[in-house]
């Protein structure tokens, strides 16, 4: 865990909190709603209990405000800094002011999620710290990510859990949801979903994350896909860049996303049937693009397409048996990219690294060959 | 991590409020300071640290990119 807590807690299990103005961003519903669940997101893992208050001083006080607003800690107008919340404590221990400045939204990915921002103040509420855990909620940056299907990531329930321990009446019955991990480069048994260069970087794809892998150095860096592409999905299938483009496709279930640098493409999402797929087909399972023929290849299941990128159709003849092209290879290809010349092949956590031009296979290598751990 | 090209007057004021409000940059002087060990390269690698970026101690496009995410107003760095 890699959580950090403010040595301050709240020495009782029932707190209360009061709502004390509105952002005219969204209905007066929208905002208690957001706020309700936030508070359940702590509430639901450990044995605190929040209850709303009308008047009078709460445990949390709730409000929107801009710039200087008496607590010596301004805020800054749109962007940068969306809210700040204080350890336990009395005067203003416990209290979360949200930046009004800011464009709060119930769920939209245009925007900032209230309810999103709500819960990870109210993490420092009850006595966390910053955790540097890309994926956990207490992380400082923020992403957009859909309230809906929110689940408290592992690093804060143990965070959260070691000031408070968990929640004891939880009904044993109810199955949760498991919390989300953030994966670990040095897990040598991963299965990536893509790998793809991106103007001279390589990047990786792991559920909602991401490495970037830079020529200039040695440890790439993990990040939520979608704070570098907020509108990006999530668990992807496969991603490849076009370099005649200058685009990064990220494929999805029948969908496919397009980006320009961290700018999507307008148009997009289209569907497989854009690329001259059949419409049969439901996903591909990796993308490459052949930077020497100009030519895109699909991998579905033992079978691949190929996509003439200059033409914009797909070629006759195919699909094609994947060990037709690809000596030896009979498992599922999981994602593919090429790098210096060479295509390196994932199927599982292997990579198999061929001559293109050949169909020779070279070496089998491991994950960690390119996701240093 | 790409260097920048030229660290513009308003990025280097940026970043400076940025370290000092999240990880509690003070621009003492001191003997780190005689030394030639600026504290805002210190902090710098800090932050670099913090968030799994490449430690350069020197601003360059990724820590900079980082800085200008939204974010909550909390610092990184407890006092």
């Amino acid at each position: 865990a890699r959580f950090s807590i403010y040595g301050r807690k709240w020495q009782k299990r029932s707190l209360t909190y009061r709502i004390e103005n509105y952002t005219p961003d969204m209905s007066v519903a929208e905002v208690d709603a957001s706020i309700g669940k936030a508070l359940q997101v702590w509430a639901k893992v450990t044995p605190l209990r929040f209850t709303r208050i009308y008047s009078g001083i709460a445990d949390i006080m709730i409000s929107f405000v801009r710039r200087e607003h008496g607590d010596f800690n301004s805020f800054d107008g749109p962007g940068n800094t969306l809210a700040h919340a204080f350890a336990p404590g009395d005067g203003l221990g416990g209290d979360a002011h949200f930046d009004d400045d800011e464009s709060f939204t119930f769920r939209s990915s245009r925007g900032v999620v209230l309810f999103i921002v709500a819960a990870h103040e109210f993490g420092h509420s009850l006595g966390l710290g910053h955790s540097n855990v890309p994926g956990a909620l207490m992380y400082p940056t923020y992403s957009y990510r859909n309230p809906d299907t929110f689940v408290l990531p592992q690093d804060d329930v143990r965070g959260i859990q070691y000031l408070y321990g968990p929640n004891s009446r939880k009904d044993p019955s109810v199955d949760d949801p498991k919390p989300p991990t953030t994966p670990d480069a040095c897990d040598s048994n991963m299965v990536l979903d893509a790998v793809t260069t991106h103007r001279g970087e390589i990047i990786f794809f792991k559920d909602s994350f991401l490495w970037r892998s830079f020529p200039q150095s040695q440890t790439p860096q993990q990040s939520l896909i979608r704070s570098l592409w907020p509108s990006a999905p999530v668990d992807i299938d496969a991603a490849y860049e076009s370099r005649q483009l200058d685009t990064v496709f990220l494929f999805k279930g029948r969908k496919v996303w397009a980006f320009t640098g961290n700018q999507p493409v307008r148009g997009y999402p289209k569907t497989l049937t854009a690329f001259g797929l059949p419409k049969g087909v439901r996903k591909i399972d990796a993308a490459l693009h052949d930077v020497n023929s100009g030519k895109t290849l699909f991998f579905v299941g033992n079978n691949y397409f190929s996509y003439d990128e200059s033409r914009k159709t797909m070629e006759q003849g195919y699909p094609r048996l994947v060990n037709q092209a690809f000596a030896g290879l009979t498992r599922r290809v999981t994602a593919a990219f090429q790098h210096k010349g060479y295509t390196y092949i994932y199927s599982g956590p292997y990579v198999y690294e061929y001559d293109l031009g050949t169909g020779t296979r070279h070496r089998e290598l491991r994950n960690s060959y390119f996701l240093r751990c | 991590s790409v260097p920048l090209s030229e660290v513009s007057v308003e990025d280097e004021s940026f970043a400076k409020n940025y370290l000092k409000k999240f990880f509690n940059l003070t621009e003492e002087e001191g003997p780190a300071v005689r030394r030639g060990i600026s504290p805002v390269n210190k902090k710098l690698a800090e932050m670099q640290r913090f968030f799994g970026l490449q430690i350069t101690g020197s601003l360059d496009a990724d820590t900079l990119a980082m800085m200008k995410k939204p974010r909550c107003g909390v610092p990184d760095e407890q006092v």
